[in-house]
């Protein structure tokens, strides 16, 4: 029974003078068992160890001092790198205003939340921006989101009996007339097999060009998150991710799974639900989150 | 894999990876791959695989007899039902479509809404009660959820209501503060009637990977679970994961969520579920 924590995969890498095939294919099993524990896909854990193995064959570690360490930063490096590499970057705003900004993603995983945690760090930072309710099927969305506006002290566009392709276009010339440097458009959650709802979304992203695009995914997701992930990325071909909900005891796989199905970059970690709990999204963290 | 014939090696390697993508965890997997692994290598036919499958994954499945339990006579009255969960696993929307499916069978339901923290929480359910036809019970925002629990019980009471459901706020199961409050949500209730609240949901999004054997331990640990709610079915993910729940705690799946409308809960049913996991 080959163990799933790293920590002890580690114990035992480090402790090895020799590399041999036996003790390369034991860790890389052991290291894909960690995976997928973690929630990393299938496919996505089979590929990584592959790589992972065919670089712990190679000569840098058989000539290192310490190979079995060697091994073991291979491993983390490779997480890191695949998931954004070590420095973290904030998407910059810097076209032509205002900026338009486009949350999407599956039912439940956190957009309505993710705008007004977005909108409230753009404040801090001397932006005046327009938060738009565009989500006219949940119940009481548009009032949620108001709420969370007053909350923030933001700016609120909505309308009721208008398609979300009608509210988001007025609220861009709202923005324009009100000199809100910045449109946020909350829409509904929706599925990625969803057509006609997928096809509002194109609709938006044609007419209103958004210069972001962020896809919000719950931290907790399993196997499934690279199918919704592939599917926005390959309709809407969003921008970055915000991987939300990371304040529980998810391991959080889904973090690499969506980054090597789709090589977008995870650009916020939501910590919470209060205000305050949205960061930036940290690689190495994440790696270790992974690796248990 | 079933138009190749013969089954070899790489075929229960592919078998297990397809196992393993519907999240009912590694160990699952293997043992279902143990158990079926001489048979498939000794040739079968593809028919046979999917067949073989489905019996080993049925066998691992507690049986929800819904007419049993939806068509008896309620022993209580009223007949209280929790439902609990992380945040946005779908628990407002599934107290709207069970306020709902009550009340087609001529039940008298009322509902609370103890979620008083969430931005428009008791708004999003009172749009429900209307959708289902039900009266509402809610308080003011902040307000402490187990009054909420308290008064509508009482008042569930006064009027003669044949089901009460009550509606929580999401909670991570982490968050020991939060999980206290739901105990005592519970408890408040049980003061009342110590057989309240006579079920606690838990819904659980199939979209959640191992993270939700964690919640069904723990949320059963914290307030007793006895039925879990699988929503969002009608996505891409498989829910798998009621495999592991179901093998490592007593905990029957009871309804599974397939929509964002009213009509969209149906009863769980194992063979219907254990085919839908291979397609
Ligand atoms: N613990 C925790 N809860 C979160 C986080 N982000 C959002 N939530 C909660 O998750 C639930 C769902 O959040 P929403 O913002 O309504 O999600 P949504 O994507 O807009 O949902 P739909 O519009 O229905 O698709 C709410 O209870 C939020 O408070 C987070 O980072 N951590
Ligand atoms: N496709 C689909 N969506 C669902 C299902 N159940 C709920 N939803 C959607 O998931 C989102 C979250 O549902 P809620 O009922 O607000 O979830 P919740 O657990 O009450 O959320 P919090 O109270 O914020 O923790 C909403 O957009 C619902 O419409 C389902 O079975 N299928
Ligand atoms: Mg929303
Ligand atoms: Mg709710």
């Amino acid at each position: 029974q080959l163990s799933g924590r790293f920590a002890e995969i580690t114990k035992n890498l480090r402790g090895l003078g020799k590399i041999t095939d036996k003790n390369i294919s034991d860790t890389v099993r052991s290291v894909r068992r960690t995976l997928l524990e973690a929630d990393v896909n299938y496919k996505v854990a089979k590929k990584f160890t592959e790589s992972i193995k065919s670089k712990a064959m190679g000569d840098k570690v058989l000539r290192s001092v310490s190979p079995g360490q060697q091994i073991v930063k291979i491993i983390y490096d490779e997480l890191v790198e695949l998931m954004g590499g070590a420095s973290v970057k904030e998407p910059e705003l810097k076209g032509k205003k205002p900026h338009i900004v486009m949350v999407v993603g599956l039912q439940g995983s956190g957009k309505t939340t993710f705008v007004a945690k977005y909108a409230n760090r753009l404040m801090k930072s001397g932006r005046k921006p327009l938060l738009v309710a565009a989500d006219v099927y949940r119940p009481a969305a548009v009032e949620q989101l108001s709420q969370l506006a007053k909350q923030i002290g933001a700016e609120l566009f909505s309308n009721k009996g208008d398609s979300p392709l009608k509210i988001s276009k007025d609220a861009v010339k709202q923005a324009v007339r009100d000199n809100r440097d910045v449109v946020i458009i909350d829409t509904a959650g929706r599925l990625q097999i969803d057509s006609a709802m997928m096809g509002e979304l194109r609709q938006i992203k044609e007419s209103l060009k958004p210069e972001l695009i962020l896809f919000v995914a719950d931290g907790m997701s399993g196997q499934d998150a690279v199918n919704a992930a592939s599917e926005f990325a390959a309709q809407i071909d969003f921008d970055g991710v915000v991987l939300t909900k990371l304040d529980g005891d998810a391991r959080g796989g889904a973090a690499l799974s969506i980054c090597a199905a789709t090589n977008k970059p995870i650009v916020y970690a939501s910590m919470g639900e209060s205000i305050d709990t949205l960061e930036l999204f940290h690689p190495d963290r994440m790696a270790g989150r992974i690796l248990g | 894999i079933t138009d190749r014939g013969k089954i070899g090696e790489q075929e229960i390697e592919e078998i297990e990876a397809a196992l393993i993508q519907t999240d009912m965890g590694v160990d699952m997997a293997a043992e279902i791959m143990e158990s079926v692994r001489e048979r498939m290598l000794k040739g079968i036919s593809s028919d046979e695989v999917y067949s073989i499958l489905a019996k080993e994954v049925q066998s691992r499945l507690k049986v929800f007899e819904w007419d049993d339990e939806i068509g008896k006579e309620l022993h209580s009255k009223p007949h209280v039902i929790l439902v609990v969960g992380v945040n946005g696993s779908g628990k407002t929307t599934t107290v709207g479509k069970l306020a709902a499916m009550h009340s087609r069978f001529g039940r008298n339901v009322l509902i609370a809404a103890a979620d008083t923290y969430r931005a428009a929480a008791a708004e999003q359910l009172e749009i429900w009660s209307k959708r289902a036809g039900v009266d509402i019970i809610k308080s003011v925002h902040g307000a402490e959820p187990a009054s909420v629990g308290h008064d509508a019980l009482l008042a569930a009471k006064a009027r003669g209501v044949d089901v009460l459901i009550v509606d929580s706020a999401g909670r991570l199961h982490t968050k020991t503060n939060l999980m206290e409050e739901l105990k005592k949500i519970s408890r408040v209730m049980e003061k009342i009637d110590p057989a309240a609240p006579h079920e606690i949901l838990l819904t659980l999004d199939s979209n959640n990977g191992q993270n939700a054997l964690l919640q069904a331990k723990e949320f059963g640990k914290a307030v007793g679970v006895t039925g879990l709610v699988l929503t969002k079915l009608d996505g891409t993910a498989k829910g798998g994961i009621v495999l592991s729940i179901n093998n490592e705690l007593d905990i029957p799946v009871k309804y599974i969520g397939i929509g964002e409308e009213v009509e969209d809960l149906e009863p769980f049913e194992v063979e219907a579920f254990a085919s839908s996991l291979f397609y």
